[in-house]
């Protein structure tokens, strides 16, 4: 995993992640600031005090928090679109991936989100090997075949050109099969069968958080069984570090592999999987009304004369 | 970066050699054409830049950087002079059994790091690995490469070019495996040790008809279920070559050759030899020892 | 890192989707192996 684009390019600490998007806003916030202030130098002769001041009240740049709220909000739309395109689940994933890094890299000053939604659900189905002509997308989503191609270099470049994922659908499969193993008929197969297909609900959705730039793929799978069943995991867990013999020390340095080579402490990837259980818990969510007020600042912002 | 020199120009990109200014190092730049193709950025560009992205091997091809320029995708590229197909054709260079063991043992490490990164090349042929400065063999062209499928995924059959194509994909399978590299691979290592094509099939019937007349034509008891594919039916049956032929054939071949050969070419994909038995085998133990990559003129 | 970080107990497996494959003609025909979907399910969630 540590060789692979995903952890080399998008893993960050909560630190690191607030920092970036706090810099990408204050980027674009300079530049329009600085166009509005143009807009109206060019327009002075025309523009009387009132609408000079009606600008200064509705065209004001959008905060990193508030470009957050509306990212989650097309976020959701990604995966709701790509869903009602019957896309495979990894590709529903893909899309909501590609979408929300476009948005480190990028404000939605600049790109406006609901312009982007289509060309990451296109490039994450050519990337994926479920390739649909552009007529016969645009057929399926009424998209326009212009926009949607004019942002596939842009949204790849933004990318830096990491287009292979690792998604926490395979890991879950991993881990049903292993659970199989280390309790061995101590669980019930049907049971497991549905604590598989409601994981795998709760990893979309587990995409949709940040969870996604601090934990590995198994650690963010690991939290969403424990959210489903938090006795059988504990349990998993424990059995896969100390075996049989309860009595050994939970706190030693306990190895996972038969080489010795690989210490992982059980009591370091509890506390972990709890950390990120709890950000995909909170999975964030933006009201339409406050969405809306937000995406109509970012129009005044970007059309001032329309004001 | 500079362009100074094109040198290859393909359906969907034009090659240059050029320099990294800030090093001098020597490099290729794989120029996309996005105009060719009018659903966006090819498919191949695509695999190329997600799986090259993925894979730092020393048996495959470095992609150094990626950059747009006037609406063109740039892959750099290490810059690599010359393919094995380049020294299996030109008959003024004379290798030795020695050789061709050094650039097998490099190809299959590369084609092992594929596939433990659950990557399939789907392309192997001499003309993808490519040589460098040094000798080393990169494995290079993931144009048509793809991660392992989901287990209900359907695959397209019509990958790897002809002469190294699986009989698996002759008959249209649609859930096969790495396997189909392993074939490529031996059939590669046949034509090292012929010096000319093994299956030269001239059409994708003809390949099926070649294949099976050189290596005996699949039945249910060593493939099981072959029977099923649809192509099966108008067969010609040829029975598989004695081992005294294939020592006749293979004239400079050991007998831990030509079991590495044949393992590579066994029919039933099931069966087939996989990268580490590959790697793990007599021949790589056995007299001569692989050249010196550095070496080999 | 070649060590693996798992052990692959295939018999202690019931996984009725996979293993019904295994028993369709196209798929044993064309060279699909069980042990490479487990391998490949096992390496990811113990990456």
């Amino acid at each position: 995993f540590r060789h692979s684009s995903q952890y080399r390019f998008w893993s960050f600490t909560p630190e690191q992640l607030e920092q970036k998007r706090i810099r990408v806003n204050a980027q674009a916030v300079q530049s329009i600031e600085e166009d509005l202030r143009n807009f109206v130098a060019d327009n002075k002769t025309d523009l009387n005090e009132e609408e000079i001041k009606t600008i200064e009240m509705k065209a004001v740049p959008v905060t990193a928090e508030e470009e957050l709220k509306l990212i989650n909000l097309y976020a959701k739309k990604v995966q709701m679109i790509a869903q009602r395109l019957n896309l495979p689940t990894e590709i529903v994933a893909t899309s909501i991936t590609f979408f929300r890094r476009f948005y480190l890299e990028n404000s939605v000053h600049k790109f406006e989100p609901k312009a982007i939604v289509l060309t990451t659900i296109f490039l994450a189905c050519k990337s994926d090997n479920y390739f649909i002509g552009i007529d016969s997308f645009c057929e399926k989503t009424r998209g326009s075949k212009e926009q949607i191609l004019k942002y596939e270099f842009p949204l790849l470049e933004s990318l830096k050109f990491s287009l292979f994922n690792h998604h926490p659908y395979r890991p879950l499969h991993g881990f049903f099969l292993d659970i199989q193993a280390v309790l061995h008929g101590k669980v019930d197969l049907n049971y497991m069968g549905h604590i598989y297909d409601r994981c795998k609900k709760r990893i979309t959705e587990a995409l949709l958080t940040d969870a996604v730039y601090f934990y590995s793929p198994p650690q963010i799978t690991l939290s969403v069984l424990m959210i489903e069943d938090e006795a059988l995991t504990t349990r998993y867990l424990e059995l896969k570090f100390h075996g049989n013999n309860p009595d050994s020390s939970a706190d030693a340095e306990e190895t996972i592999s038969q080489d010795n080579s690989v210490n992982i402490s059980l009591e370091k990837l509890v506390t972990l999987i709890r950390d990120c259980k709890r950000i995909i818990e909170e999975s964030p969510s933006t009201s339409v009304d406050e969405a809306k007020s937000i995406a109509a600042r970012l129009y005044f912002c970007q059309n001032p004369k329309d004001l | 970066y500079t362009k100074e020199k094109k040198v290859g120009e393909g359906t969907y990109a034009v090659v240059y050699l050029g320099t990294k200014q800030s090093t001098g190092r020597k490099i290729a730049v794989k120029e996309i054409k996005t105009s060719e193709f009018k659903d966006g950025l090819d498919m191949s560009a695509i695999r190329e830049v997600k799986y090259l992205q993925e894979i730092q091997h020393e048996n495959v091809i470095e992609l150094v950087d990626i950059f747009l320029a006037y609406d063109n995708l740039n892959l750099v590229l290490e810059f690599l002079p010359s393919d094995l197909e380049k020294v299996i054709k030109d008959k003024s260079i004379l290798f030795t059994p020695a050789d061709i063991k050094s650039w097998m043992l490099m190809t299959l490490r590369g084609v092992h790091h594929c596939h433990r990164n659950f990557i399939l090349h789907r392309d192997l042929k001499p003309n993808n690995l490519l040589i460098s400065p040094d000798g080393q063999i990169k494995v290079a062209d993931f144009g048509l490469a793809r991660t392992f499928p989901s287990a209900q995924e359907i695959l397209t059959s019509n990958v790897v070019t002809r002469w190294y194509r699986a009989p698996e994909l002759l008959f249209g399978a649609k859930h096969y495996t790495s396997a189909v590299d392993i074939w490529s691979t031996g059939v590669i290592f046949a034509e090292l040790m012929l010096r000319i094509p093994y299956l030269p099939g001239q059409t994708d019937v003809d390949q099926i008809e070649v294949t099976f007349r050189a290596l005996g034509t699949p039945t249910d008891k060593d493939w099981p279920d072959v029977s099923f594919f649809p192509a099966y039916n108008k067969l010609q049956i040829y029975p598989p070559p004695s081992r005294e032929e294939l020592r006749r054939r293979f004239i400079a071949a050991s007998e831990n050759a030509l079991n590495f050969m044949c393992g590579m070419l066994t029919m039933n994909p099931q069966k087939r030899w996989n990268a580490v038995q590959c790697l793990e085998s007599d021949y790589f133990k056995e007299a001569p020892a692989p050249s010196d990559p550095s070496t080999i003129q | 890192d070649v060590s693996k970080r798992y052990t692959l107990e295939q018999s202690l497996y019931s996984d009725p989707f996979i293993k019904d494959l295994q028993e369709r003609k196209d798929f044993i025909a064309s060279g699909f192996r069980v042990d490479y979907v487990y391998e490949r399910m096992l390496t990811e969630a113990f990456m």
